[in-house]
């Protein structure tokens, strides 16, 4: 199974067209492994991406040298999926 | 039983198709399971069929989980199949409804990604055919359709999540809709479920010229979030795709649309960015009986303004 330990998602705001050109090139870079939970769409609507660990300092490298505001959405994306895995088991162990 | 069934918690495909099962068992009257297809991997495509009689009525599409990682959105499909037979009989907009009219419901409409979501990948949103000439797998369901396929709003690279395919309906999940809405050919509303967002979504995807019904549309689409947020105050936008996010082309409600089918939309449910796919469970039952409202108006005007 795929872990996603220290994978964050980040909501990227971009005031205008040039800074969502800008999240665009980002998007191109496939060795970072971005994964746009929410795409570039129109200025001022919210960018979400989910960011492996090993890209999130280069990414953020990034974002700040180009004026990007940005807030860390989820902190660790595995966590969360470890409580939605622990929910369903409970579940399931309820049920049998 | 379908009354025991756990709609607070999410499920696997084997769980849900057997609660199929169980519903079309206890309602054999009102509810029937039809095959449209097998996926790439060979899994049965199936869609719930809600009918009181009659022949080929006008009828009402509902699906979601195209985007497999979407868990919210076929958790939601589960309740809402329980409600339509809680409801048949009760409530008096759903029972004038299905005398007139048929529900389909498709609940799992990517069944391979979805599997993919439980055994290997979570964050899994496509179909998982292989590319000739590509090291990566799947399409992007909601840009393989044909309604502005290839143009600008997807992507040609096989490696990217929005990855159109090589052709229109080159995936069988989207492929086996299609020859179901064609051969039925009396579909009057054709509403594809998502998350996240928070957004009511109407055609077009693939350009900013404004559907020809576009203020039909938006007046109904404004009637179904107020009727929405009425429930627990969940704030939804809506709007054409290209204005209200992005430009995407080959999308599921632009080829619907241009099939004649008025009343077709998009939802994206909860939330607008807290947990995005990972909803908490918790949130499943408030969200879908919040969505349920909305649907209800769509589909309430449906029968109200036949065409």
């Amino acid at each position: 199974k795929e872990d996603f330990v220290g994978h964050q998602v980040l909501r990227i705001s971009a005031a205008d067209e040039a800074q969502v050109q800008k999240v665009k090139e980002l998007e191109d870079l496939e060795h970072l492994q971005l994964d746009f939970w929410r795409g570039p769409g129109q200025p001022g609507s919210p960018i979400d991406v989910r960011v492996p660990f090993p890209s999130i300092q280069a990414v953020k490298a990034f974002l700040e040298a180009h004026g990007l505001g940005y807030t860390i959405m989820i902190e660790d994306v595995q966590s969360l999926l470890d409580e939605e895995q622990e929910q369903m088991f409970a579940f399931q162990a309820r049920s049998r | 039983s379908t009354d025991t069934f756990n709609y607070a918690t999410y499920h696997t495909l084997e769980e849900i198709y057997s609660f199929m099962d169980m519903l079309v068992a206890e309602h054999p009257q009102l509810v029937s399971k039809l095959q449209i297809g097998n996926t790439y991997e060979g899994r049965p495509i199936y869609v719930l069929k809600f009918s009181t009689g009659g022949n080929n009525r006008p009828a009402i599409w509902i699906d979601t989980g195209i985007h497999s990682r979407e868990w919210v959105t076929q958790a939601s499909g589960v309740w809402f199949a329980k409600k339509i037979t809680q409801d048949y009989g009760q409530d008096f907009t759903l029972t004038a409804i299905l005398d007139s009219m048929d529900i389909f419901l498709e609940i799992v409409t990517n069944p391979d990604g979805f599997a993919f979501t439980h055994s290997k990948n979570r964050m899994w949103r496509k179909t998982r055919s292989l590319t000739p000439g590509s090291s990566c797998v799947g399409v992007d369901p909601n840009r393989n359709w044909d309604a502005g396929f290839g143009m600008a709003g997807a992507s040609s690279n096989p490696c990217t999540d929005t990855y159109r395919g090589k052709f229109a309906n080159s995936e069988v999940e989207v492929k086996s809709i299609v020859d179901f809405v064609k051969s039925h050919g009396n579909i009057k509303a054709f509403i594809s479920i998502h998350s996240y967002s928070q957004l009511l979504l109407y055609p077009y995807g693939y350009k900013a010229e404004p559907a020809p019904d576009r203020d039909e549309l938006d007046q109904l689409a404004k009637s179904a979030v107020t009727a929405l947020a009425s429930l627990y105050g969940t704030k939804f936008k809506y709007g054409s795709i290209i204005k209200t996010i992005y430009q995407a082309s080959g999308s599921t409600i632009d080829w619907t649309y241009s099939q004649g089918i008025k009343y077709s939309y998009t939802f994206e449910l909860r939330d607008t960015g807290r947990y995005g796919f990972l909803l908490p469970a918790s949130q499943i039952v408030p969200t879908a009986q919040e969505t349920w409202l909305a649907l209800r108006t769509i589909m309430e005007y449906t029968l109200n303004h036949p065409y």
